[in-house]
């Protein structure tokens, strides 16, 4: 474990933390009574965040831990593990079950068809693996889907008319876990031998690419102290 | 010799 693996870990904890928090707020405004303005703002506009984006990182966990009890490697990747699985699911079951939180999900604009996406990363998983072996397509897949998985999140953003903070903090966060990974491989590649993952390293660039244009706008929004838009 | 890589990270 080295300093930018384990920040790179709590970043990716803070998303979710931030993204549960968010359903918190929106599930707690409910009770109050209707001026509140924040309730008023939650509950009429859409939450911004996209349930296929939720579900197709509730498929990447699911595919990426497959040996969560066959290789025990320490308690703390065992405890994250179930962090992220318990909440990449619950999060997918509040925006789609529970009876407040669904109806700040606005699917009419949440229309990116995730399939798409699977369909050609599992393809792609077949033919470039490390081994031909079902855990390793699948470990394969769960990198290749993580990396193309906050597609339909980015386009629900530039629909979003007034993207709120939290959604805002829950995709910056989530870019920069994988960035901090990067840093992460670049360490281990330079301090311990025939550490080479060519797989896993082009599919954290990918999926860290993706974020580019959302840094740029989050941090101009930041500096001039505005609110963050993404261009449609 | 290929050692059998753990998957050590999330």
């Amino acid at each position: 474990m080295n300093i930018f693996r384990l920040a790179g870990d709590m970043t990716h904890l803070m998303s979710v933390l931030v993204l549960l928090l968010k359903i918190h707020t929106i599930k707690s405004c409910a009770g109050k009574s209707y001026p509140c303005s924040l309730c008023f703002i939650l509950l009429e506009s859409s939450s911004g965040i996209s349930l296929k984006t939720q579900e197709l990182y509730a498929l990447v966990f699911a595919t990426r831990y497959l040996d969560i009890f066959t290789d025990f490697i320490s308690v703390y990747n065992t405890i994250m593990k179930l962090i992220f699985l318990g909440s990449s699911f619950s999060i997918v079951w509040y925006i789609r079950r529970h009876k407040i939180v669904r109806r700040s999900y606005d699917k009419d604009q949440d229309t990116f068809r995730h399939f798409f996406l699977v369909l050609p990363c599992l393809l792609l998983a077949l033919i470039i693996n490390e081994k031909f072996t079902f855990k390793e397509v699948l470990w394969t897949f769960s990198l290749y889907l993580e990396a193309v998985a906050i597609l339909p999140q980015l386009i629900l953003l530039q629909r979003t008319r007034n993207i709120d903070n939290l959604t805002g903090q829950y995709v910056f966060l989530l870019g920069a876990y994988r960035a901090l990974y990067i840093l992460n491989w670049i360490y281990r590649y330079f301090t311990e031998p025939h550490y080479v993952h060519w797989i896993t390293w082009i599919s954290g660039l990918v999926q860290t690419l993706l974020y580019a244009d959302f840094f740029y706008y989050y941090f101009s929004s930041l500096k001039n102290n505005v609110k963050l838009k993404l261009p449609a | 010799s290929a050692t059998t890589d753990v998957k050590d990270e999330l």
